[in-house]
């Protein structure tokens, strides 16, 4: 008897659903279905959770309009650093990454970390390079910006300098 | 921040995140995502969690941890664990939002903040997205 579950979350935007365009808001809906589509595709032939999860959260980084993978947003310095985690209920494995700035989806180099290595977490060039050496798809930086992210660091910058800041105490580390 | 929880026909269970973090994030900050037990954890034992939202709260409660060990020990249900803890990172200031799978299927939101994106199938034919 088939009995699977699948839940996910495309992340709690800036953006709630009465301040979005209606084109906006389909895509954002297309885009999770997506992403329900793939791991429930997993799911309903058999397969594992784990095969599930990173299908579906790979859908979600490879679409611009979610903060992952493509469309992430920026750090002060103008740049995508990405961050994931994955982790096997069966067994407690988990894998992690942090800070990749070169490895198209995260979540599987999370993964490559959690079944390929004794670690637990890998960080910054050194999870890229382990990323790359184990045949995970590489882009060019440029391949996760895009011109809203960009226009959002922008905006934030100009607000600290007119006090408009909307984290008074920029709490970003 | 993206995110999924899942169980299978075989009853195990299973949980990602990924995440581009705060815009203008500064020092090599990282939020909850990557730190296991805080912004992702899954045990056939207790459930399967995944969090989005101001990740330095969920990092000092251990969010997606905490939420397995009140369901594993406590015998809470989904939706009164994540209920729980997220109420407690909003009484600390924290904001944000979770999904959870647990060991029989049953699955919850729990979230306090406006855009959260989210979405549910089963085999049982739900098949649904929804926004905040």
């Amino acid at each position: 008897m088939q009995n699977w579950t699948l839940v996910i979350h495309g992340g709690a935007g800036a953006m709630a659903r009465g301040t979005m365009t209606p084109e906006r808001d389909a895509a954002q809906r297309a885009g999770l279905a997506a992403a329900l589509e793939a791991g429930k595709a997993v799911l309903a032939s058999g397969g594992a959770a784990l095969d599930a999860v990173e299908a579906a959260v790979k859908v979600l980084e490879d679409n611009p309009g979610f903060n992952a993978g493509r469309g992430a947003v920026f750090t002060y310095e103008g740049v995508n650093e990405l961050d994931a985690a994955i982790m096997d209920g069966r067994n407690r494995a988990a894998g992690a990454v942090t800070g990749l700035t070169r490895t198209r989806n995260p979540i599987s180099a999370a993964r490559a970390v959690m079944e390929k290595s004794p670690h637990v977490m890998l960080q910054a060039p050194g999870a890229d390079r382990f990323a790359r050496e184990r045949g995970l798809d590489q882009v060019d930086p440029s391949y996760f910006r895009t011109e809203e992210r960009w226009q959002q660091l922008q905006t934030m910058k100009e607000n600290t300098k007119t006090g408009a800041v909307f984290d008074a105490d920029m709490k970003y580390g | 921040t993206v995110g999924a929880a899942a169980k299978d026909m075989h009853g195990n269970l299973a949980a990602a995140t990924s995440t581009g973090g705060l815009t203008g994030k500064r020092w090599g900050r990282v939020g909850d995502s990557p730190v296991i037990g805080a912004g992702t954890y899954a045990d056939n034992r207790g459930c399967a969690v995944s969090a989005t939202g101001s990740g330095e709260f969920y990092i000092r409660i251990g969010v997606a941890h905490e939420i397995c060990a009140r369901m594993r020990f406590g015998k809470e249900d989904a939706q009164t664990a994540t209920d729980a803890v997220q109420d407690e990172v909003k009484a600390l200031g924290g904001a944000g939002g979770v999904i959870a799978v647990a060991p029989d299927g049953t699955s919850a939101f729990s979230f306090n903040t406006p855009g959260m994106y989210r979405g549910r199938a089963t085999s049982g034919g739900d098949f649904a997205v929804h926004i905040y």
